[in-house]
């Protein structure tokens, strides 16, 4: 053990263990993540050389090949909660994505919630035996957060009782979603949706794009990989075009809007269920980013007591890094944020369930206030983490600037959430849709609940007062 | 009379309660934009996207506000007498930090004073090294394992330099002594000198 970092956690007035029961919500939850986590570390399938040394299509064989041996691992273990296997994921591809990310999350997930009781019966078991393998396509290359301008369409043939699916122009090709390049059989594609001459807005249909046997394109499906990026080189993100594709009625999600054979529509109970999964995701973001910050300051810091520089008073020994106030107010204030955001994606994650147990219930009532919390704290959290993850690195000198740092790795992986699930700008104007909904509720005299409630009070502080 | 009251930068819910007048605030700023935009016979997108910078400043200020309050919440929960005022530290550099970071926002919204700031700048140092001491302990207690941190400069035993240079052989370049490119580029050129 290094002397410095040893010396560091003799002289600590608190014990580790307490406040990792806290970060974890509590000793049985630590407990099993690092059982967990030793199922892993241990597993000799998971054992590979560091994939900074492989090219990419070694990266991708890589993960493909500890996804499909994670999945038949789970059933081995027995591992079913939803959060225990995001965490078995987690380890095995050390929060990077991997190609069967939006199979799980999803691909499956959009099934329970829209899927009709006949569809789940037909879909969910090939899905979960990866019989079907399913990503989701939903941006465009011309077209990203704001979904109602994507220009996939959907039309209805009632002669058929078919949907013919359509790319109609290059801005309207799917582009971005992972798994789609090279591994997925099957997309859930979301397309505006025209039947008997009208447009009744975006829906969601599971289209084939790959012959089950073969794993060949099927006719008039275009679909590969979209190239290298920025990070993700595990992950084979694709382009998906579609030349008038035919798939029968019972291929749109319907179990709340409806297409009936003559072509009919019925209406869902509120429009916003199909950004139901994005909700979902966008609150999982907020804990993600809690972790990303969590690991870059574990290595600065640690870092940071190890190593030596410079001279505070001539002719003494190289202090430590970390006993510079430059180095402290660099990373100390990141450090609080890092246990503010575990706080925040703890609190997510509650209100997540919560209100989704009300919709089932039938009561949407929080579903607006979710939408906007969840799109706000998205943005704000990836946005502080981003700039983050970057003073981390840079604090550790050029080391930082090395891939065995660690730090390019963390960075590189966590940014994209700046942009996928919704741009953050775009984020933070839907939240301030809200805010400025609840403004004008107050000033017409309505009590408001939640986190919001605050403009009631300052309504009244900011109006003129008598003197 | 409507005034508000000056923040109290040693209380944590003095701060929190400050959070939230800035989030008003600027809510009421950005209200104000729309409905300046609206008076000038602008139609109602192009006041929204003539008001969205201070939207954002909104939506930001709110989710900030937000993320202190739960902060502040979580201590409540925290029973244990030697980690709550280690937490306490966090959450009132957490709150400060965010006050100096922004203190434009909070010094229009008349929560704060000059004179504070300074005090403020004096109070974020003094928190640094009660910190300090658990700087280590805190990090620690992510419990991150190496093989999930993956980083030779956070390795838990502190070994950075020996691992680094073990990490260093094993870069594919280093499969051979001599590169097979020197060979096909740089030995042709030399022997024509």
């Amino acid at each position: 053990m290094n002397p410095d970092l040893q010396r560091e956690r003799q002289n600590a007035t608190i014990e580790p263990e307490i406040l990792t029961n806290i970060l974890d919500g509590g000793a049985e939850k630590t407990r099993r993540r690092r059982e967990i986590e030793s199922l892993v570390i241990s597993d000799p399938d998971f054992q590979h050389e560091d994939l900074n040394f492989l090219s990419r299509s070694e990266r991708y064989d890589v993960a493909l090949k500890k996804s499909v041996q994670m999945y038949s691992k789970l059933r081995d273990y027995g591992i079913s909660d939803p959060e225990e296997i995001y965490f078995y994921k987690r380890c095995i591809h050390n929060g990077r994505s991997e190609p069967l990310d939006l199979h799980l999350g999803m691909f499956l997930t959009t099934l329970l919630n829209q899927a009709s009781p006949t569809q789940l019966d037909n879909l969910f078991t090939p899905a979960w035996n990866l019989e079907i393998i399913g990503t989701y396509a939903q941006t465009e290359l011309g077209h990203g957060t704001h979904i109602r301008g994507l220009e996939t369409t959907a039309t209805y043939d009632p002669s058929t009782q078919e949907f013919v699916l359509n790319s109609p122009t290059i801005t309207s090709i799917k582009w971005w979603p992972g798994g789609l390049g090279k591994t997925a059989n099957h997309a859930i594609v979301l397309a505006q949706l025209y039947t008997q001459g009208r447009c009744y807005g975006l829906h969601a249909f599971i289209v084939p794009i790959r012959c089950m046997k073969t794993h060949q394109p099927l006719p008039g499906v275009v679909v590969g990989d979209i190239g290298p990026k920025f990070g993700f080189d595990e992950v084979d993100n694709g382009f998906l075009k579609l030349d008038n594709i035919r798939i029968p009625r019972e291929n749109m999600l319907m179990k709340y809007s409806k297409v009936q054979p003559d072509g009919t529509y019925l209406k869902p109970p509120i429009d916003k269920l199909t950004y139901g999964t994005m909700v979902f995701i966008r609150s999982m973001i907020v804990g993600e980013s809690a972790i990303a910050l969590a690991k870059s300051c574990t290595i600065a810091i640690r870092y940071s007591a190890v190593r030596h520089q410079s001279e505070l008073r001539a002719g003494e020994p190289e202090p430590q890094i970390l006993d510079y106030q430059a180095q402290q107010h660099k990373l100390f204030p990141l450090l609080a944020t890092a246990y503010a955001f575990t706080f925040v994606g703890q609190y997510m994650k509650n209100m997540y369930n919560r209100i989704t147990g009300d919709i089932n219930q039938g009561d949407f009532s929080q579903l607006p206030e979710l939408h906007a919390l969840a799109a706000g704290l998205k943005a704000f959290t990836t946005w502080t983490v981003n700039a983050g993850i970057e003073v981390c690195r840079m604090s550790c000198g050029g080391h930082g600037y090395s891939r065995s740092s660690g730090l390019p790795d963390i960075y590189v992986t966590f940014t994209a959430t700046c942009t996928y699930e919704g741009e953050n700008t775009v984020m933070m104007l839907q939240t301030a849709r809200f805010l400025v909904k609840s403004y004008r509720q107050v000033r017409d005299g309505k009590q408001l609940t939640g986190t919001v409630s605050y403009l009631n009070e300052s309504h009244q502080r900011f109006q003129p007062q008598p003197t | 009379g409507s005034r508000p009251t000056v923040i109290s930068i040693n209380d944590l819910q003095s701060l929190v309660e400050a959070y939230k007048l800035r989030a008003a605030n600027l809510v009421e700023t950005a209200m104000k934009s729309l409905q300046t935009e609206l008076q000038r016979s602008t139609s109602q997108e192009d006041a929204w996207n003539n008001s969205s910078i201070e939207l954002i400043r909104a939506s930001d200020a709110h989710c900030h506000y937000v993320v202190v309050k739960l902060f502040a919440a979580k201590l409540s929960e925290i029973g244990n007498t030697a980690v709550y005022p280690v937490l306490s530290t966090l959450a009132l550099l957490y709150a400060l930090h965010g006050v100096a970071s922004n203190s434009g926002d909070f010094l229009q919204a008349g929560l704060l004073t000059v004179p504070q700031l300074a005090q403020i700048t004096q109070r974020i140092k003094a928190l640094m090294a009660e910190i300090r001491p658990n700087a280590v302990a805190l990090v620690d207690a992510f419990d991150y394992r190496d093989e999930m941190l993956n980083s030779t400069l956070g390795r838990y035993d502190g070994n950075v330099y020996e691992n680094m240079f073990e990490w260093a052989k094993r870069s594919p370049l280093n499969r051979t002594e001599v590169h097979e490119s020197y060979y096909k580029h740089m030995k042709p050129l030399q022997s024509k000198l």
